[in-house]
């Protein structure tokens, strides 16, 4: 292994990261979790934490750019360059660019994540069976609309597991169209479009607008490219066209002919010799995991290695089942050390199929018809949720409190709400990263500010603050002035107009949110304000102006006069049966 | 009719790789990649041969050092990889 001049490295272990884009070729769950185990290959190994950040600057910035992307490294086309990134520092320094030029995949062919059907979003299953058929890509066949779908099984007829395939029709990603659907014909620069098109930008990305008028609306989103779209070439996006004429002959299929590189490509329309358009045709593709793992050992501060196993060997290999090399390993950790005592976070759900932040995400509706032989289904836009995850069986709730009059339980990254008022029915599970992304899934406290709606949430040493989606932090709590020594928040209390009652152990601080500093004259201690309530509560919320403490699955009620009045189950307050 | 098919190579609108020699696309490598131009201990840029960078690029990817643009080599450059270059002076 070899480390940058200097031994290059970052100061602190705590390293965040920020998705600025991502590329048309996967789904972004599929992006984001690729990058969270990309990052988890160095984590396992040293003591290097890393955070996800949805705005601000980040040490490690991510983002997927074609040829001249902003450095002075432009990317080269199709294959030779993958991707780059920089040795830690400030400024550009950390950052990881992939050339979108590649076909980025798992590395081993199309990884094609579903849409509403009934498959709760799982990936094509290539080849699929329907009506005595084979299918080796999404179609439209059975289909008035145009949807491309999948089945999710091997035979469509047997398990009848379908969903939709990324299209333009379905939903478009980044750009201020909130995810919504192309809608065709647009109006753009007063002139109309009917399909995707790159026309007004110079990156070569595909875009539509998500109103009938851009001029007027100025509304857009990117187009995802469709699994038989073609690579690069001049024609991104669009599907090869058989047959086509090239050199006065026909081709049906991908052809090498004309290239002294032997890649197979294929025209776009019907005729090369007259329109000339052209793309690459979709092959394995390279992984984004194995890549961007690599890139991260980059921006940790590793340089090119010459063991040809090791993952910061400099050429692309495909390895199915992933381990570290030795040589990766000695090299991390010569720069921060090995891992020290157990993982800090505790299991939690799958983020395999962790949904995109909201803004990406296709827009709640249903397509218009299924598939020929499929029975309506309800169609899933959220990320599916274990339904066996059973709040009425937690034995302790991560944290609790109410949010725009209604109690909220958290637990694992999952919530769920109750109400005493109205529809008295408990809601959930929900995922907590759907509606506050960034937070890790174990809370210690969350509370809502009483002037100005923000949502509060602490964890371990770091508080997060948000107001709707948007987000500020993490920032560790000692910058409230809470001492440093204090390891976790675990309740909260408002009280008036702008101050809260921050809980841990056997004291209490006053914040006053306007400020964001600790009031003069605490910690104190529970017992003298709060006596009769457990010392060890875990969960303190207000709640219909009772004041809560949680012990286990016991709670124990305060009225405002600071006597305990009721001393019940959690479960009642989640109206369990 | 057994005569073999001439083959007719086209350039391609947009496409950024362009048809070279092995020897042009190994030159343009050892380039980009650090291996031509490197510091001397007075600190004077000084350029490599081709036989010279040819063996730091071999010695480098864990290839037999010969000096030589032979096939291994070749199939090496042309091996898709990461923009960071492998010498860094």
């Amino acid at each position: 292994y070899q480390t940058f001049d200097g031994d290059l490295k970052w100061d602190h272990n705590d390293i965040t990261y920020r998705i600025l884009s991502y590329s048309p070729d996967l789904d972004a769950s599929i992006i984001d979790d690729a990058f969270v185990r990309a990052f988890k290959v160095w984590s396992d190994v040293t003591p290097l934490t890393f955070t996800r950040l949805y705005n601000g600057i980040a040490d490690i910035m991510i983002s997927f750019g074609k040829k001249d992307h902003g450095d002075f490294y432009p990317f080269d086309g199709k294959d030779g360059l993958l991707a780059h990134a920089y040795p830690p520092g400030e400024g550009v320094q950390g950052d990881a660019h992939f050339d979108d030029d590649e076909y980025w995949t798992l590395g081993s062919g199309p990884a094609i994540k579903t849409y509403y059907g009934n498959a709760e979003g799982a990936l094509c299953h290539f080849p699929f069976r329907f009506e005595g058929k084979s299918y080796s890509t999404c179609t439209t066949e059975g289909r008035e609309d145009g949807l491309p779908w999948c089945a999710t099984t091997a035979d469509y007829g047997k398990d009848g597991k379908y969903g939709f395939c990324p299209s333009e029709l379905l939903y478009t990603f980044d750009g201020n169209g909130d995810g919504q659907e192309c809608v065709f014909p647009f109006v753009f620069e007063g002139k109309t479009y009917t399909s995707c098109t790159t026309e007004g930008r110079d990156d070569g990305y595909r875009w539509c607008a998500t109103t009938a008028n851009f001029d007027q609306d100025k509304k857009y989103g990117f187009c995802p490219n469709r699994d038989t779209a073609v690579i690069g070439g001049n024609s991104e996006g669009e599907p090869c066209q058989f047959p086509f004429s090239f050199l006065g002959k026909t081709y049906t299929s991908c052809t090498s002919e004309g290239r002294s590189d032997g890649k197979l490509w294929c025209a776009t329309t019907s005729n090369y010799d007259k329109d000339s358009k052209w793309g690459f045709c979709p092959d394995k593709g390279y992984s984004l995991f194995l890549v961007a793992a690599h890139e991260f050992g980059h921006a940790l501060g590793l340089e090119h290695s010459n063991i040809q196993d090791a993952l910061m060997y400099p050429m692309y290999k495909y390895i199915a089942d992933f381990s570290l090399h030795q040589d990766d390993i000695e090299g991390i950790q010569y720069l921060y050390g090995p891992k020290t005592g157990p993982d800090p976070t505790p299991p939690k759900p799958s983020t395999t199929t962790t949904s995109p932040v909201s803004t990406l995400k296709p827009t709640k509706k249903t397509p218009n018809t299924t598939p020929s032989t499929t029975p309506t289904t309800t169609p899933s836009v959220y990320t599916p949720v274990d339904p066996s995850v059973d709040p009425c069986k937690v034995d302790k709730f991560d944290a609790i409190t109410e949010i725009q009059g209604e109690l909220h339980f958290f637990k694992d990254g999952y919530y769920w709400k109750s109400s005493n008022r109205g529809n008295k029915a408990r809601k959930g599970p929900f995922m907590v990263s759907e509606r506050w992304p960034a937070l890790p899934a174990k809370l210690d406290t969350a509370f809502e500010g009483s002037l100005t709606n923000k949502m509060y949430f602490f964890a371990g040493t770091k508080f997060w603050v948000f107001t709707g989606k948007n987000v500020l932090g993490p920032r560790r709590i000692e910058k409230l002035g809470l001492p440093v020594s204090l390891k976790k928040v675990e309740g909260a209390l408002q009280r008036g107009k702008g101050k809260v009652l921050l809980f841990s152990g056997e004291n209490y601080w006053s914040l006053d949110l306007k400020t964001q500093q600790i009031d003069k004259g605490y910690p104190r201690h529970i017992d003298v304000t709060f006596p009769e309530v457990p010392m060890d509560a875990h969960d303190v919320f207000l709640y219909n102006r009772n004041y809560y403490f949680c012990r286990d699955i016991y709670y124990w009620r305060m009225t405002s006069k600071r006597q305990v009045d009721k001393v019940g189950y959690v479960y009642e307050l989640l109206n369990c049966p | 009719w057994c005569h073999p098919i001439k083959t007719i190579f086209v350039t391609f609108p947009g496409d950024v790789i362009k048809n070279m020699t092995d020897f042009e696309l190994a030159e343009s490598y050892l380039k980009r990649f650090g291996y031509m131009e490197i510091l001397d201990k007075s600190g004077q840029q000084g350029a490599l041969s081709t036989s010279k960078a040819l063996r730091r690029l071999q010695n480098q990817l864990g290839l037999k050092e010969t000096g030589k643009l032979d096939q291994p080599t070749i199939d090496a450059i042309k091996t898709p990889r990461c923009g960071v270059p492998d010498v860094r002076n």
